[in-house]
């Protein structure tokens, strides 16, 4: 059985939630790139939150390793902490930019939006 | 929802490319439709103004980010020749102004920004071609126009040629300038590529006014502007902070005066 562990615990609420992709809205111009990112100025990236505790789920494709983790720290949380719930599938954006020499350059980033979450 | 302008692989070959003037190029609608997902474009910081981006390069843009939506990748595309950036330096040449023929337009072009860590996989100068009302017509109707390297007697290596048939309408002539492109890289240059545009009529070699055809660059607006289009595809996975850093160096260079300083200062900070 999981017991109740420490490491759920955040700004003083327990955050039951399992181990999910979340909303993460980006805006370079919060960021302060909107001086030389043309477009998008925003974009959805998404996050991943939650707890990776014991049964862990097929979906969220968990290493051996994991599975090995999950169940020491479901025996004895002060063996080691729980698995973490990390992007396991990641997608590219476009980004429309200017360059040092004010060239409009287009160019496409890997890795810039959570397409799933998974426990690590 | 608008379809993507997906490139058919059937489409005109490169080098023939006379492209109507809408293909590619989108009216001022287009542009509030590309930024529409991103409010707050009024308030572009005056430094990006000075920049308007070219219709062809928001094509670009709006057709791969469409496809990144539907799960495509932009290099699977025949026209992005695999590449996964593309830069654009737009022509700021101007033509001598005087009354006499244009024979040889040169194109300068300042590439020295592209990067040595990208591989590059193709160029090719887009050229908008506006006949005056009077344009040429010859019996053949078959023009041919060239790009030669600076310097070239004749249209010597890697020179271009397009026919320019129905030379009345305007279209956007797409020139491959790729092997010019490779023959420059191998001689060092110093980031300048330097090309001249001549233009003949039927089988004779003598070289026709380019005004006449439609080559006259004064009066056009920024996006009328010819461009010379660089495709590369990174090797390695391409790190934002390189181009962040890159512009907080050219923006700390290009601000001197104490004001713009304190906006770097500010913009610093925020970037942090």
């Amino acid at each position: 059985t999981a017991l109740n562990n420490r490491h759920g615990k955040r700004h003083g609420k327990k955050s039951k939630s399992r181990c999910s992709r979340k909303a993460l809205h980006v805006n370079f111009k919060e960021l302060g790139w909107d001086d030389w990112i043309i477009a998008p100025l925003d974009y959805e990236a998404y996050h991943c939150e939650g707890m990776c505790d014991f049964p862990l789920r097929s979906h969220l494709e968990p290493t051996n390793h994991a599975i090995i983790q999950t169940l020491m720290n479901s025996m004895d949380p002060n063996s080691t902490p729980p698995s973490c719930c990390v992007p396991t599938k990641l997608s590219p954006i476009s980004i429309l930019y200017i360059d040092s020499g004010n060239n409009v350059v287009y160019k496409q980033y890997e890795d810039m939006v959570v397409e799933q979450c998974g426990c690590r | 929802a608008r379809s993507a302008a997906l490139v058919p692989s059937s489409g005109p070959k490169r080098n023939r490319g006379t492209r109507s003037p809408h293909d590619g190029q989108r009216s001022p609608k287009f542009l509030r439709d590309v930024f529409a997902s991103s409010p707050g474009l009024s308030a572009r910081d005056d430094f990006k103004n000075s920049v308007v981006p070219h219709d062809y390069m928001l094509s670009i843009y709006r057709t791969y980010s469409a496809a990144e939506k539907l799960g495509l990748n932009a290099s699977f595309f025949r026209s992005s020749k695999s590449a996964n950036t593309i830069t654009s330096f737009v022509d700021r040449g101007k033509d001598e102004f005087s009354h006499s023929p244009l024979r040889r337009q040169k194109y300068v072009f300042d590439v020295s920004t592209l990067s040595d860590k990208e591989e590059l996989v193709g160029a090719e100068l887009r050229i908008l071609r506006k006949p005056p009302e009077d344009a040429l017509s010859s019996p053949s109707d078959l023009y041919n126009i060239e790009l030669v390297s600076c310097g070239s007697a004749r249209s010597l290596d890697s020179s271009t040629s397009v026919g320019l048939r129905n030379a009345r309408n305007p279209a956007w002539e797409v020139l491959d300038v790729w092997d010019m492109f490779k023959s420059r890289l191998s001689t060092d240059h110093g980031g300048q590529l330097c090309m001249e545009l001549r233009a003949t009529v039927g089988q004779s070699d003598a070289e026709v006014d380019l005004r006449s055809l439609g080559f006259e660059r004064r009066g056009r607006a920024q996006r009328e502007k010819a461009i010379l289009v660089v495709y590369a595809r990174s090797r390695k996975r391409e790190n934002l902070f390189n181009e962040m850093r890159e512009n907080i160096k050219s923006s700390r260079g290009s601000r001197g005066s104490e004001q713009d300083t304190g906006l770097l200062f500010k913009a610093r900070r925020r970037r942090r």
